[in-house]
């Protein structure tokens, strides 16, 4: 009976269960039902099985987008958990795409699955990824835009992660805002 | 509450592992 340490048999248990969504237009279907809800996961081999199994997100058709929501909560400004919240944007030029985009969605998952936002990570209910022909875009989003310490501590940890130049600022823009304008031209509720 | 907090570079080592 040879001992096997613990830490080769058990899964390493995240705080949240997370699931990863994937959109894609299709004519005859609600914008909604392009929704796909690809599967879900709660430890740190699981996420690496299923994120080192998928197409990474450059390689997604233009129109396309990964969603990476807390279980419970739907990729779309409706949601309950979303609706009174907002996002962190990160507009991506179109160079980026081969050089950026990645390495940044990825780093942003690590961020959500590792609590990296500490007691501020209850705050986040997930990312989105949109590949875009007139550039990509990498939100993070929010519960609510009233809670201000949280939004900018998970804003400057964001920008810190993924070394944006402390002279590039990002916005983080409020949802009711952005229903009512068109695409993301919504204003900046903060900046970091 | 406690809270489970994983650091990048440990997320990393265990991307490849079996």
């Amino acid at each position: 009976q040879t001992d096997v340490s613990p830490e080769m048999l058990i899964k390493h248990p995240l705080q949240n269960t997370w699931t990863l969504w994937f959109f894609k237009i299709e004519n005859n279907r609600t914008w909604e039902d392009c929704q796909m809800e690809i599967a879900s996961f709660n430890t740190v081999e699981d996420f690496w099985a299923l994120y080192n199994h998928i197409e990474p997100a450059s390689r997604l058709k233009v129109g396309c987008d990964y969603s990476m929501f807390k279980q419970g909560i739907k990729p779309m400004w409706e949601d309950e958990h979303n609706c009174r919240g907002g996002r962190w944007l990160i507009n991506l030029n179109k160079q980026q795409r081969a050089t950026e985009l990645d390495n940044f969605w990825m780093e942003v998952l690590l961020l959500m699955i590792g609590e990296a936002f500490a007691e501020h990570s209850d705050e986040v209910c997930g990312s989105v990824v949109n590949v875009r022909s007139k550039g990509d875009k990498i939100g993070v989003w929010t519960a609510d835009v009233k809670k201000n310490d949280s939004i900018l501590r998970i804003g400057h940890v964001l920008k810190e992660r993924l070394n944006i130049p402390r002279l590039v600022t990002i916005g983080f823009q409020a949802h009711k805002d952005t229903m009512v304008k068109s695409g993301s031209t919504a204003k900046n509720r903060f900046t970091v | 509450g406690t809270r489970i907090i994983y650091e990048r570079t440990f997320l990393m080592q265990m991307r490849n592992s079996p």
